[in-house]
This record gives structure tokens, sequence and C-alpha cells, in this order.
């Protein structure tokens, strides 16, 4: 389509030369609220035609599948330090699938809305219905893709965003036996999954890698339950901030065993 | 580190040109993630599980990976989770493997595949690449992680 070839991106500063294709622009999913999601799609290296459709999401909430997923994960091309050049990825995950990265909701990144009240009453029920939107639209935009086998895969809060789509794609097409978009899996990793169950796993290796004191354990345990979402006591904030403050030491949270950024 | 270089790349003109990105002039940096969000955020919901069981009922293919050095969504924090599905086992707790490595463990259930990632944190592909890119693949072909 015409909209398709003006999201062309012929190549992008600093970066090596390769043999696939990539586009990245806006689908506006709310036109009421001026709310438009910017993505980033790039296609297999071999055979895209014959390739899936995988959607990629980071979590935070608020974080960017630009930042995250196509930067420093599974995008075919890494930063160098000075922000000045791009270099392979050995591992890109588009060799397997073409990839479509999505700054989710409106506020991530480049993607915008023109309501600012929108930034400040965001959750869950209207990313999901944004991300449908944003789906049915790309795909108008990229009508070769439809019917595809389409995937969706990502981590961390995306725990909720994946499921939270693909529930909503399949409400979508329930009664369609060849429905546009094709779902046939999602695949998440270190996903938040469950509040009360993700909590006393939590605590359980922070204490079971030796991060805290048996002491500080059994007080986050005594006083904090998970269950009660977004309220919690002093007490368990106190145990909880102890441990972070005075027994974890400076690491990564993210990746224990690897130097803290300075 | 590496989300610095990001934050300097996607800020430069030449690049938003190139990508069609900021066409509207949005009055703040771009930023691997924004604080106004997640300071904001409303309604959260307080499981995936009910909706893990809809969806599997449906058929759909569903893998559930974590990488084991993240102290921030743990490894043992998925399991407590998914243990509470009350899954079928189909292909019992086993070691999975590349380049004559464990790569990480794996088990197989009606409806659902989970599978850790030895040595890799919350970014699972930034930290064993090799390792995420068997599993990507490994689910796409709709078959179990390496024996060996």
């Amino acid at each position: 389509t015409k909209e398709q070839e003006l999201d062309r991106i012929s190549a992008l500063p600093g970066q090596p030369t390769v043999t696939f294709s990539q586009f990245s622009g806006y689908i506006t999913v709310n036109e009421e609220h001026g709310r438009a999601l910017f993505y980033w799609f790039i296609e297999a290296t071999s055979i895209p035609y014959k390739k899936p459709l995988v959607l990629w999401l980071n979590g935070g909430p608020g974080c960017s599948s630009v930042a995250y997923g196509a930067s420093e994960e599974i995008g075919p091309f890494r930063i160098d330090r000075t922000g000045s050049s791009l270099y392979l990825n050995k591992y890109s995950w588009n060799t397997e699938a073409n990839i479509l990265f999505l700054e989710s909701p409106a506020g991530v990144g480049f993607s915008y809305t023109n309501t600012s009240s929108d930034l400040i009453d965001s959750g869950d029920k209207r990313t999901a219905e944004d991300a449908l939107v944003f789906l049915i639209r790309w795909f108008s935009r990229f009508p070769q893709y439809k019917y595809r086998d389409f995937y969706i895969a990502g981590e961390s809060y995306a725990g909720h965003y994946v499921p939270q789509l693909a529930k909503k794609i399949h409400d979508y097409y329930k009664e369609d036996s060849h429905p546009i978009i094709n779902l046939k899996g999602f695949i998440v990793g270190n996903a938040v999954t469950d509040n009360y169950h993700d909590g006393i796993g939590t605590v359980t290796f922070w204490w079971s890698h030796s991060m805290i004191s048996d002491t500080t354990y059994r007080s986050i345990l005594n006083n904090c339950n998970f269950k009660d979402d977004n309220k919690t006591s002093k007490e368990c904030d106190d145990s909880v901030n102890y441990a972070i403050n005075h027994e974890f030491g400076y690491i990564d949270q993210y990746s224990i065993y690897t130097p803290a950024c300075i | 580190c590496t989300e610095h270089y990001a934050e300097k790349y996607y800020n430069r003109a030449d690049v938003q040109k190139a990508m069609h990105a900021n066409v509207t002039g949005i009055p703040y940096k771009w930023t691997a993630c924004s604080d106004v969000l997640i300071k904001n955020w409303k309604d959260s919901e307080s499981s995936m599980l009910p909706i893990y069981k809809e969806l599997m009922a449906a058929g759909l293919r569903i893998w559930v990976f974590s990488g084991d050095t993240d102290s921030v969504v743990p490894v043992t924090a998925t399991r407590f989770s998914l243990s509470h599905l009350n899954l079928t086992v189909k292909t019992r707790w086993y070691p999975w493997y590349l380049d004559n490595q464990v790569g990480g463990w794996s088990e197989v259930y009606n409806g659902l595949t989970f599978a850790t990632v030895r040595g890799a944190g919350h970014e699972v592909p930034l930290f064993q690449p090799k390792r995420a890119f068997i599993l990507f693949r490994s689910f796409l072909a709709g078959k179990e992680l390496p024996k060996s």
C-alpha cells in the first residue's frame, strides 16, 4: 500500500548494509483523543513472505519496545556506546520471523496522545483496547501479512499486555473461521503473572539467593500479605525497603551476578 | 548501561527523521521508560491465570520462560504462579542443552511449556542471546527444547 511505502526506512544513520526491509511510523488508535502508537517493523532476513509475524512488547508499565526489545534484545541492530552507529546482532530473531515492535501505550517512547490527561489514567484495559485497534489498522496497511501465522512475545509487565491482547484478539475473531489476525500463541519471559504468587516467589528468591537475612525474610513474610492489590502496610514497606537499602547492596536487581551500571 | 546508548541514539534528529518518528514534536525527550505512566498506572489485573486457562482451552501455544539471575520477577515467582494452574505434566522436568552446556531446565504441560534460561537476567536475550534464540526457534516450531 502507499501508506506502507511512506513508512519504509531506507537506512538508519550509522546502520550497516542489510538485505531485509524495515518500516516505521504511526497508527492512530483513537481519533477523539489523538492517540497514536509508534511501531518499527523489521522483516525476516530471508523469504519474509513465508515466515511468521511476531509482535514484541516490553513492559514497565511505560517502557519502550524500541529501547529494549529492538535495541538490546532481539532486534537486528545493537547501538554502540557513543550512540553514533549500529552493529549487527548475531542472534537476531528476524532470521526466524518478521518482527513488529510496538511502543505501547500512548506516552511510551515516540507514541503520543494529544490529550495529556491520557498520560495519568492509563491502565491494562485501555492499553489492550488500543493495541487491538493498532493491530487491526496495521494489517490494513500491511495486507500481505493478513492470515499469516501470528504470535505475541514479551517480557516483564508485558506478562499482562501479552495475554490480555491475546484474549482481545481471540474474542474479536471468535466467530471467524479464517481470522485476518491469525493468532497461534504467545511467549512471555520473566512475566508479571499473579500478584500473590509472584510476591511470595520474589521474596523466596531473595532469601534463597542470600540477598537478604533470615530476619528480613521473616519480617517481610509476616508484614506483607501480597493479596491486597496496591495496598501495602507501612510495616511491609519498611521491611522491603530495609532489604533493598541495607541488605541488597549496589547490585543490578535485573541481573544479580553481572556488574551494576555506574 | 546499554539503555543509555538508546537514549542517545533515538533522540538524534536524523534518526527520528529516518524513522518517521516524533512527527508531531512531542514536548519531551524520547526515553526508554516513562515515569509519568508508571507512577500513574491505574487498572492492573491482579492475576493473568484465568486468561491463561481460557486461552489454553482455546488451543493457543503458550510458552513461559524465566532468566534465572533476575531478582525483580524471578524464576521462583513464575514457578509459584504457574504451579497454581495445577497443570498436567506431559514431559517431566529435564535439562535442555545447547553447545554441550545446560541452557536451562524445562517442563512441558498440557497446554503450556515452561523453561528457565541459565545465567540470564530479566532481559533474557540481552544476557543469553544464543540460548534465547534457541528458545524462540523451538517455540515457533512447536518443538520441545533440545535434550542433548
